[in-house]
């Protein structure tokens, strides 16, 4: 699975997510990738995208969660990214990458690695493999 | 900030000794990705500009899940899906199992631009890429070898593994990745 979010120089926040599925799938098994509010989700106020189980993403309506949480209760980015990793999916189960209306971006994992990377107008950059 | 981006690809268990070269290749390719949402978005682009390319070049790139190197099914088809949402208007399109259209995110874009749904599958989502411009290739165009042998070693695991469907060690949680 890969995936990238963003936020503009007008402000507006996207994301969007490709996948090859999960090997061995058995026929007719659709994971959260293209199911909005799981693998993908954007609104004004976040942008994220999932890669990991996709059975746990789904049932844990991930990406909207995570909006969710940062918007209810008025949270910073990671505060919403480490609810969603830490406490709402199991070690194992995902990883997300969010950038939020301010710029503020997020990369974090519990499966061990995940590819990554993100850079914005400030000249901030990171990019990893492992946690 | 004035703009900002974020990509992945793809979370699961890489094992840390991982030979230097392939590590080197997945680095470079996680830069170039960046390096083409980046300049997008510091020349003005749009936000979804920005993250379609950068997804159009992981697609392209065979090292990762998506597109040309996407893994394979039960069934020994490379079967893709793919979605794209636009925060400023909450619209969004998706895409799953299709076979034929060489970048994913490209025909969900097309699916939140010009048509009045948000999800079409399988052989309706192949449909709808008949009536828009998005690339088409053979479904072959997406073998690689090294996928086709994950799919025969996962399903000689599958042989072996116990009856429980949860998987319990690192090795046979791998293969539940996306």
């Amino acid at each position: 699975t890969v995936g990238a979010v963003a936020r503009d120089k007008d402000g507006n926040l996207a994301a969007a997510t490709s996948t090859g599925g999960m090997t061995n799938k058995r026929y007719g098994r659709v994971g959260d990738v293209p199911i909005i509010g799981s693998g993908t989700y954007a609104n004004d106020l976040v942008a994220v995208s999932a890669t990991g189980w996709g059975e746990k993403i789904m049932l844990n309506v991930s990406a909207h969660t995570l909006a969710a949480y940062m918007e209810y209760k008025e949270t910073s980015l990671q505060q919403s990214m480490d609810y969603l990793v830490d406490e709402v999916l199991e070690p194992g189960d995902a990883g997300f990458i969010a950038v939020d209306k301010y710029g503020n971006f997020s990369m974090k994992t519990n499966t061990g690695s995940m590819f990554r990377a993100a850079t914005d107008s400030e000249g901030n950059k990171e990019i990893g493999i492992w946690e | 900030k004035e703009w900002a981006i974020a990509l992945h690809g793809g979370a699961g268990y890489v094992s840390k000794d991982m030979p230097e070269d392939r590590k080197q290749a997945y680095m470079e390719s996680l830069e170039e990705a960046l390096a083409i949402g980046s300049d997008i978005l510091a020349n003005g682009g749009s936000a979804l500009d920005a993250i379609e390319r950068t997804v159009n070049y992981l697609e392209d790139n065979e090292l990762f899940n998506a597109g040309k190197g996407a893994v394979f099914t039960s069934e020994g088809k490379n079967e893709l899906d793919a979605a794209i949402m636009d925060g400023s208007t909450l619209n969004a399109g998706a895409i799953t199992g299709v076979t034929t259209v060489k970048n994913p995110i490209s025909l969900a874009r097309k699916v939140m631009t010009e048509s009045k749904h948000v999800f079409f599958a399988t052989d309706g989502a192949e449909t709808f890429a008949d009536q828009v411009d998005v690339e088409r290739v053979d479904p072959s165009y997406f073998y690689t070898e090294r996928r086709y042998q994950s799919l025969q070693r996962a399903q000689e695991q599958e042989k072996e593994e116990s009856s429980n469907l949860l998987p319990e060690t690192n090795e046979e949680k791998a293969w539940k990745y996306g």
